[in-house]
Parts: structure tokens; C-alpha cells; sequence
């Protein structure tokens, strides 16, 4: 895994910003923002909706803000 | 896809039920994906 | 807090059935079973979806299984 997610996973998620995850950059940062996925915790409000779903999650992340194939994976 | 769009939750989640297509619940945040979803089942 | 809450909140929820949560009971755990709603993590999922808002929260699960309001502060 990358540096950035290893960090991530260092620490309890809190109140990070969603750009904190990997994969998601200031782009699909801001996408996500705009459409209410502010913070890290409400994304993985999303996955546990989708029932921890890994195809359907990164389905919705390429609808919802374009990610491609290793930034959904990531 | 039209077909779905135009189901309620309820009748959405019979036909996910109706076929065992497994799913979470249909929300505004997923419920696009289980249209796909049956869309793609169907077709 | 209710002795089930503190079983439920005694050890990692896992995968544990909806009907777990305190304040839900048969009743209450089928409507939200029949929604999609039938692990304790796809509440926690909408939980955070909904930015934790607790009042936002227990208005969704009066609306989603007509839960009253000691059952949804519960």
C-alpha cells in the first residue's frame, strides 16, 4: 500500500478529510466533496451501506467522482 | 433502465430479493447502483 | 444504558444481526431486515451517511420502521 494510506491507517480516522484517503486526490477530492463525502468516515458510511460490497463500492466511487480503476482500488 | 427508475424502493428491492441478488438497502447514495445492477441481471 | 446495549457495546459488532441494537426489537429488527438493514454495520453505515447527525438519525428510523422515540434515542 501506498505511504499516504499507510498514514492513514496510522491513526484513528476522526474528522479527516476525504482527500486523506488514498487514491483520492484534490480533483476526486473535490467531487466527492461537493456531493456531500466531505469526510472519511461518511465514505466509509457508504462502503458499510453497500455491505462492504468492494465491486459495487468502486462502481460508486467511478459514478460518483470519476475515479479510475487503481484509484478506486486504492 | 427506464424500467427501474420508475420502481419505488420496495419494488426495487423485491425484484433484488426476487432473483438473490444480494444488496444493502436502497438509499439515495445507492440506489442508482442496484438499477444497474438488475439492469445488468436482466439483460 | 440498557444492560443489551452494554453486551452490544462489550465486544466489536462484527456481523452482528440488526435485532442487537438497543431499542430494536422483533418488531422493529424486521421492517429494517426487510429494507436492507439487517446487520448492526449497515445502521452504523447510515449513521455516518447521515454525518452523525442524531436527530437526522433517529428521524430516519421512525420514518424507515416507525420506531418511537425512546426506541430511537435508545
Amino acid at each position: 500500500t501506498s505511504q499516504k494510506h499507510r498514514d492513514f491507517m496510522a491513526e484513528p480516522m476522526g474528522d479527516k478529510p476525504v482527500r486523506c484517503l488514498a487514491g483520492i486526490g484534490d480533483a476526486l477530492g473535490k467531487k466527492l466533496e461537493d456531493k456531500g463525502f466531505d469526510k472519511t468516515y461518511v465514505v466509509l458510511g457508504q462502503f458499510l451501506v453497500l455491505k462492504k460490497d468492494e465491486e459495487l463500492f468502486r462502481e460508486w466511487l467511478k459514478d460518483v467522482c470519476g475515479a479510475n480503476i487503481k484509484q478506486a482500488r486504492d | 433502465m427506464e424500467k427501474y427508475k420508475g420502481m419505488t424502493d420496495e419494488e426495487l428491492i423485491t425484484s433484488l430479493k426476487k432473483f438473490n441478488i444480494p444488496h444493502g438497502p436502497i438509499l439515495k447514495t445507492t440506489r442508482k447502483l442496484y438499477e444497474k445492477k438488475m439492469y445488468e441481471f436482466e439483460s
